[in-house]
C-alpha cells in the first residue's frame, strides 16, 4: 500500500533568474528514506 | 523425480511427478531465478546511483487478466480466520521475522490478537510514535519509504511514479479536486509577480507602487505558496495506521474504486497508472498554508482502507464496479465548507488485508 501526501506550502522566492526556486517550505527527508509516524517531513 | 529403489536403483518411467507438473515447476524455478536477477541487477544500479527505469513487461498484463479484487477478498477473509491462542505467538513472530516487524511496539500481548488481520491493524504502544511538536512542520502520516518527493511547478505537472513514466496529480486525486483552483491560483500569481519585476526591472519601480490596488496586495501581501508532494510506500511489515500530517480540516472524501495491483518496487517499474488505476480514498481538506490532501491507495493483499472518521464506508467490496477515474464516490463532511477538524497526529485510517 503506498499514501500519498499533496498540499500547499510556503515558497518565499519564485524564479527570479528563470531557473532557480528557492521555498520557504524545505523537505527534510529524501526518497528512499525510511520514515516514521510523527517525524517531520517538511518545515 | 525418478523414484529410487533402496535394492534395484532409479528405474526409468517411475516418477514421483507427473512430466507436466514437472515441467512446470521447473519451469517457475526458471522465471523465479530470472526475476530474482533482475531485482539484482536493479539493486547494484542503484548502488552505481544509475535510477531504473519504467519497462512494461508481459508478467504486468497478464496481472490485469487476473480477478485481483475478487483474491485480495479471498485472501481478506483467511486472515480474518480466528488462531488458536497457542499459536498465535509463534504465527505473529514469523510473520514480524519475515517483514521485519518490531513486535515490542505492539499494544497488546500477541496472544489477544484473534487473527493475523488483526495482528495486521494492530495499534501501537502509547508514545511509540512521537509527534513532532513544531507548528510549522509538516509530519508522517505514515510508517514508510520515501518513494518520491517534490514540488509540482505550474498546472498539469506531473508526479513521477518511476523514470519514463509519470501521472498527474489531477488524475490522482480527482478531477473536481480543489487542487486545481490552488494550482492555478499559485501559477497565476507567480506569472503576475514575475510580469511585474520584469516590468519593475526594464523602467522604473514605481510603476509596482501604481499597479492597480488588487495586484499590488496580491503581490505584496499574499505569502506566495507552492504545491508540494511525497509518495511513502508501506511495507506489509509496516505499522499500517494513518496519521494526520498536520492540524488540517477534512472538508471532502473522495472513493475511487478500481484494480488493486500490488504495490511492490518491482510493479512500480512494470504497471503504467499504478497509482491512479488503482482503488484509493482521497481526503482533502485545508491546513493553514491551504490545500492538503492525503491519498490511501491500496493493494491486492492490503485492499480495504477504513477511515475512522467516516467508519461506513466499505472499500474492496464484491459487486462494486471499477469506476471510471474521473467518476468517485464523493462526500462532503460537515459543516460544509468547514468539515471535520483534526489535529497533528490524530488518527484518520488504517489499511487493512483483503
Amino acid at each position: 500500500s503506498t499514501v500519498v501526501m499533496v498540499f500547499e506550502a510556503p515558497v518565499s522566492k519564485a524564479r527570479e533568474d528563470g531557473r532557480s526556486v528557492t521555498t520557504d517550505f524545505d523537505f527534510c527527508i529524501k526518497a528512499g528514506d525510511r520514515i516514521r509516524v510523527g517525524e517531520a517531513i517538511g518545515r | 523425480l525418478h523414484a529410487s529403489s533402496p535394492n534395484s536403483g532409479p528405474r526409468q518411467g517411475n516418477f514421483i511427478l507427473p512430466g507436466a507438473t514437472a515441467a512446470t515447476i521447473v519451469m517457475f524455478g526458471i522465471l523465479h531465478a530470472r526475476r530474482m536477477y533482475q531485482d539484482q541487477k536493479v539493486v547494484e544500479m542503484k548502488e552505481k546511483g544509475i535510477e531504473p527505469e519504467f519497462s512494461p513487461d508481459f508478467k504486468a498484463s497478464f496481472l490485469r487478466l487476473l480477478p485481483l479484487r475478487s483474491m485480495s477478498r479471498l485472501w481478506g477473509s483467511l486472515m480474518e480466520v480466528e488462531l488458536p491462542v497457542f499459536m498465535r505467538p509463534a504465527i505473529y513472530k514469523s510473520w514480524a521475522r519475515a517483514f521485519h516487524s518490531n513486535l515490542q511496539e505492539a499494544a497488546l500481548p500477541l496472544e489477544e490478537y484473534p487473527s493475523l488481520q488483526a495482528f495486521f491493524i494492530r495499534s501501537l504502544k502509547e508514545g511509540s510514535r512521537p509527534i513532532d511538536a513544531d507548528p510549522n512542520c509538516l509530519v508522517s502520516p505514515v510508517d514508510g519509504k520515501v518513494l518520491r518527493l517534490g514540488e509540482l511547478r505550474g498546472p498539469g505537472t506531473m508526479i513521477e511514479q518511476v523514470k519514463g513514466f509519470s501521472y498527474s496529480a489531477a488524475s490522482l486525486l480527482g478531477a473536481s479536486s480543489s487542487l486545481h483552483g490552488a494550482e492555478e491560483e499559485d501559477f497565476s500569481r507567480e506569472h503576475t509577480e514575475q510580469s511585474i519585476r520584469a516590468d519593475s526591472n526594464v523602467k522604473s519601480w514605481w510603476r509596482v507602487s501604481v499597479a492597480s490596488p488588487k495586484l499590488r496586495d496580491q503581490t505584496l501581501l499574499s505569502p506566495k505558496k507552492g504545491i508540494f508532494y511525497c509518495v511513502i510506500y508501506l511495507n506489509p511489515g509496516d505499522y499500517h495506521r494513518v496519521h494526520s500530517p498536520v492540524d488540517w480540516h477534512i472538508i471532502k472524501r473522495r472513493h475511487f474504486s478500481g484494480h488493486l495491483f500490488p504495490q511492490n518496487e518491482r510493479a512500480v517499474r512494470t504497471i503504467r497508472n499504478l497509482y491512479v488505476e488503482n482503488e484509493r480514498v482521497i481526503l482533502e481538506g485545508q491546513w493553514k498554508e491551504g490545500f492538503v490532501a492525503l491519498a490511501a491507495i491500496g493493494a491486492t493483499s492490503v485492499g480495504s482502507i477504513k477511515l475512522f472518521i467516516e467508519p461506513e464506508l466499505r472499500t474492496n467490496r464484491a459487486g462494486s464496479k471499477i469506476l471510471n477515474s474521473q467518476r468517485p464516490d464523493e462526500r462532503v463532511y460537515e459543516p460544509a465548507g468547514t468539515g471535520v477538524m483534526v489535529k497533528k497526529g490524530e488518527e484518520v485510517a488504517g489499511f487493512r488485508m483483503g
